[in-house]
């Protein structure tokens, strides 16, 4: 079975 | 051939308003390897300069990599180039290529 790497969700920056 | 060679673009934003009105996702270590533009804020320099687009991915910040770096350092990075007095620009390098 194919091994998924889950990578989180990034979180989200205002500049 | 047919492949789309990823290309990429300097866009220098002027700082013509109080903020530069970006806000990004992504960064080392997260489903968004480097950080992407989800918004650009009406009446902020980004908005003002016009060549800044939603989905564009910063490749660059005055000509310092953003790979490999997490997600607060390159938003770090970029309020720190927006801040400093020494330029009244700033310079990204980005891409639509994701």
């Amino acid at each position: 079975r194919e091994k998924r790497l889950t990578l989180p969700p990034s979180e989200i920056t205002l500049l | 051939p047919g492949l789309l060679e990823p290309t990429s673009c300097l866009v220098r934003v002027p700082k013509s308003a109080s903020t530069l009105g970006i806000a990004i996702e992504g960064g080392a270590n997260t489903r968004q390897p480097l950080p992407r533009i989800v918004t650009i804020q009406r009446g902020g320099s980004a908005h003002n300069c016009g060549q800044l687009k939603v989905g564009q991915v910063i490749l660059e910040v005055n000509g310092v990599s953003l790979r490999g770096r997490e997600h607060r350092e390159a938003a770090r990075l970029i309020a720190e180039a927006f801040k400093t007095k020494e330029k009244d620009y700033i310079d990204f390098l980005v891409t639509e290529f994701n």
